[in-house]
Parts: structure tokens; C-alpha cells; sequence
């Protein structure tokens, strides 16, 4: 038999709250278009 | 404890960009047919340390054409990008490049272009010429009109066909056919040509003896040729110093 755990739910709890005005930083790639995407 | 790793190189980054340019700058200077490429798009770069002050750089590049014949004297950083309406060619490019003490050199190069989907052209713009093929019988047709036409109404050096670089022909609401060329001056005249064409040879390779010719024939509702020729040693924009000028 198959037991469900709540993994999901322990990981929502452990999430550390992020600073307000927080800014993810952007992706390092890929970079800006320079001129339009084909 | 051990050291961190250091972050992960970003595509906008100014070391990154530098390479970016580098290598845009080595593989125009490395071409001899079509036109000049700009960047539009680092896609991804790989940075591998190879010991202090020596890494290995993978970049991929998404690059543009431009309205620059490669042979064209015209800084890279002065030419236009082709607009998209214009039917845009794409380059794609990986590289990869050597970092020691700050000096960048390339160790391979790789791109292949294409253009832009026929569809998604006329989807945005349902009456703009599309690309048409280089070896086409009309557009092949439209180039030699297009220099016999010039050569016979210019009384300076005859000029011969060097590479067609684009065609684009338009149906509605009038049949166009619109041809860009490259050309070299020759040491004839038109009536020298003429008479012989065989004795006619390219002059020595100086930039300013090629040129480039754009030209549209319009063959429906009536016939219409407009054809024209600019050697690069007479290009608008850039002076060539003559002798006793200041060059500063």
C-alpha cells in the first residue's frame, strides 16, 4: 500500500517569508533584445 | 571552509557583452558574401575556469542583418538592423572564446542563418514583398537589367556583378521585383565594355572600388526600372581625406 505524506505542506510552512518591497533578481539568461525577436 | 562558488555569469553582463561584441566584430570581419550581422540577443553563455586569469567561454547569439553589404567600409555600429516588415534574416550563432589576462580570442565559431517565416510576415504586413530565392529567372533577370541600365547611362568605370545579396518580389498590387547587388568597378568604360567585355578586369582590390547597387523593376500595370549604383569610395556620410587635408 501506498501512504501519503504531507510534503507539500511541511515545505509551505518552512518557506521564509520574503521582505516587503522584495525584487527577485532577474534570470541570468537569456539577456535583453536589442532590437525584436524574430 | 571552503570557498563559495562564484554567481553564475549573466547573459547582461558587461564581461559578457564585451565577448558578445568581440565575437560579432570577428565573425563579420571573418565573412566575405551577404551582409554585415548585429546582436540582438545573447541566449546563453557558459563560463569555465580554466586556472587564474584563463577561462573558456561558450556563448550562444542571436544576431540581425543589417542594410550593410559585408564589403561596406560603414562601421557595424552605423548600420541599420533590417526591419522586421523587411522580411528579417536571423543568425544564430555558438562561439567559443578564450579569456587570459583580459584578452579575448575565439576559438571557433558557428552560425547558420534564416529568415522569418513567409506567414508571419503577411500576417503583419499582407502587402510587403517577400524574399525570394537568388537564383529566381526574374530577380536573376531584374540584376542584369538593373546594371546594364546603370552602366550604360554612367559615364565612370563599367561595373560588374559581384554577388546578388537580396531579392524580394510583390504581387499586389503590382508585380515588383526589388534586387540589392554588390559590384566592382572595372578599368573599362561602358563603350570600352562594349566593344570587349572579356579585356575588362577588376581593378585591384581597394575597398573603394566595390560598390552596391539596390534596384526595383515594375513590370505590372506598366514597365518601370529604377536602378542605383554607389561605389564605397563615394559614400555619403563617410569622408576619405584627400591629400594635405587634416585628417583629424
Amino acid at each position: 500500500s501506498v501512504a501519503k505524506r504531507a510534503v507539500a505542506e511541511v515545505a509551505q510552512h518552512d518557506k521564509v517569508p520574503r521582505p516587503v518591497g522584495f525584487v527577485p533578481p532577474p534570470p541570468p539568461c537569456p539577456g535583453k533584445i536589442h532590437h525584436f525577436k524574430i | 571552509a571552503p570557498a563559495a562558488p562564484p554567481p553564475p555569469v549573466g547573459c547582461d553582463d558587461p564581461e559578457t557583452e564585451a565577448a558578445a561584441e568581440f565575437a560579432v566584430n570577428y565573425i563579420n570581419d571573418h565573412s566575405h558574401h551577404g551582409y554585415k550581422f548585429a546582436l540582438n540577443r545573447i541566449e546563453q553563455v557558459r563560463v569555465l575556469p580554466q586556472g587564474p586569469n584563463n577561462e573558456i567561454i561558450f556563448l550562444e547569439l542571436d544576431l540581425l542583418e543589417t542594410t550593410c553589404h559585408i564589403l561596406s567600409p560603414t562601421p557595424l555600429a552605423n548600420c541599420t538592423v533590417r526591419s522586421f516588415t523587411e522580411h528579417a534574416v536571423e543568425g544564430d550563432c555558438d562561439i567559443k572564446l578564450q579569456k587570459v589576462n583580459g584578452q579575448l580570442s575565439i576559438l571557433g565559431t558557428k552560425c547558420h542563418s534564416h529568415a522569418d517565416s513567409s506567414e508571419d510576415i503577411q500576417r503583419v504586413c499582407p502587402d510587403c514583398p517577400l524574399l525570394a530565392s537568388l537564383n529566381d529567372t526574374e530577380v536573376l533577370a531584374a540584376v542584369t537589367a538593373a546594371l546594364n541600365d546603370y552602366n550604360s547611362k554612367t559615364p565612370g568605370a563599367y561595373l560588374r556583378l559581384l554577388e546578388i545579396g537580396r531579392a524580394r518580389k510583390q504581387f499586389h498590387p503590382v508585380h515588383v521585383v526589388a534586387v540589392e547587388f554588390a559590384v566592382a568597378a572595372t578599368n573599362c568604360t561602358a563603350e570600352e565594355a562594349k566593344a570587349n567585355l572579356e579585356a575588362c578586369q577588376l581593378l585591384p582590390e581597394d575597398q573603394s572600388n566595390f560598390g552596391f547597387c539596390t534596384a526595383s523593376i515594375v513590370t505590372s500595370p506598366s514597365q518601370e526600372l529604377q536602378a542605383d549604383c554607389q561605389l564605397y569610395g563615394h559614400q555619403p556620410g563617410i569622408t576619405y581625406p584627400h591629400q594635405g587635408q587634416d585628417t583629424t
